[in-house]
């Protein structure tokens, strides 16, 4: 493993994003890793749109919640066409799903992995280098108050109820942590961004890990 | 109305008063434990500290879990004993 690797370097991560008052992280994490895996695929870095997820995702509720795997197994299944942002706008609320022809241009992912890998983070992170941005489910109550450092304690697995996007990973110093990217604005934390230890699956950071495949 | 209005923007600053006072004594908790830890995370007063805790988590912490299954990483194994 390097010393450092972040997502960031690679041109290959959109801005940070803000969900407002909405409970849509779930389909934010999920379009991040899109965007990304679109990028890494070669074609050009741009915000795809998450309230096409948080109206057209069946098995969700919204901005009321949702599960990442379910959007990732909707995406998957049907060959949903996500389109660019611009065209599907973010409104933080719900509404109704709007179609596109199938002719309309859109990226569709080839399918996903999700795994636990608690006790392995080492090993998570290796699949960070050849995957892509990893989404994950985090206990993220502790976050309300976050300004930055390195999230050690304040924190459970087991408890997740956030979806994030673990872009890389530091561990230059000590102790080595996750770099993470939330969908609370760039004001928060550090640009956007939490620090979370690795190792010992803080907040629950590797009990819920998905990729995405293009 | 006036008095009405006097009253309704004295109960909202009552509010954000006590909001601001639980905010700082939840700061002053999480940052007092361990405060030697290499660069351990801060906390304080940003766009949240105008919730409270239920609030925040009825907003925002709306992702549902699943079980995930355990990644299969290669395992080591002995090799067996042969002549």
């Amino acid at each position: 493993l390097p010393l450092r690797f972040d997502w960031r370097d690679k041109h290959v991560v959109t801005q940070v994003r803000n969900q407002q008052a909405c409970g849509g992280c779930w389909a934010f994490s999920v379009v991040a890793a899109a965007e990304s895996a679109r990028a890494r695929a070669g074609q050009p870095l741009e915000a795809l749109s998450v309230q096409q997820v948080i109206d057209c995702s069946y098995d969700n509720y919204g901005c009321s919640g949702g599960s990442t795997l379910s959007a990732l197994n909707w995406l998957s299944k049907m060959q949903v066409k996500l389109v660019s942002d611009l065209e599907y706008p973010f409104t933080a609320q719900n509404g109704l799903c709007r179609y596109f022809p199938a002719s309309h241009s859109g990226f569709s992912i080839k399918g996903y992995s999700a795994y636990n890998f608690s006790d392995q983070e080492d090993e998570m992170a290796k699949v960070l280098l050849t995957s892509g941005p990893l989404i994950v489910i985090v206990d993220a109550v502790s976050w309300q108050d976050y300004l930055g450092g390195i999230i050690q304690h304040h924190c459970s697995s087991g408890e997740a109820n956030h979806a994030v996007l673990v872009t890389g990973f530091d561990r230059t110093g000590s102790p080595p942590y996750w770099i993470v990217r939330n969908s609370w604005g760039s004001s928060w934390g550090v640009d956007g961004y939490a620090h979370v230890k690795m190792g010992g699956n803080i907040c629950g950071i590797a009990d819920s890990v998905s990729a995405v495949f293009v | 109305d006036a008095s009405k209005y006097y009253r309704m923007n004295e109960s909202s600053e009552i509010l954000s008063s006590l909001l601001l006072l639980e905010s700082l004594n939840r700061h002053r908790y999480l940052n007092s434990l361990f405060p030697r830890e290499n660069s351990t995370a801060v906390y304080g007063i940003n766009q949240f500290s105008y919730l409270f805790p239920e609030e925040f988590k009825a907003i925002y912490l709306r992702s549902r879990a699943s079980r995930f299954p355990r990644y299969p990483a290669d395992v080591q194994k002995a090799i067996p004993n042969v002549s």
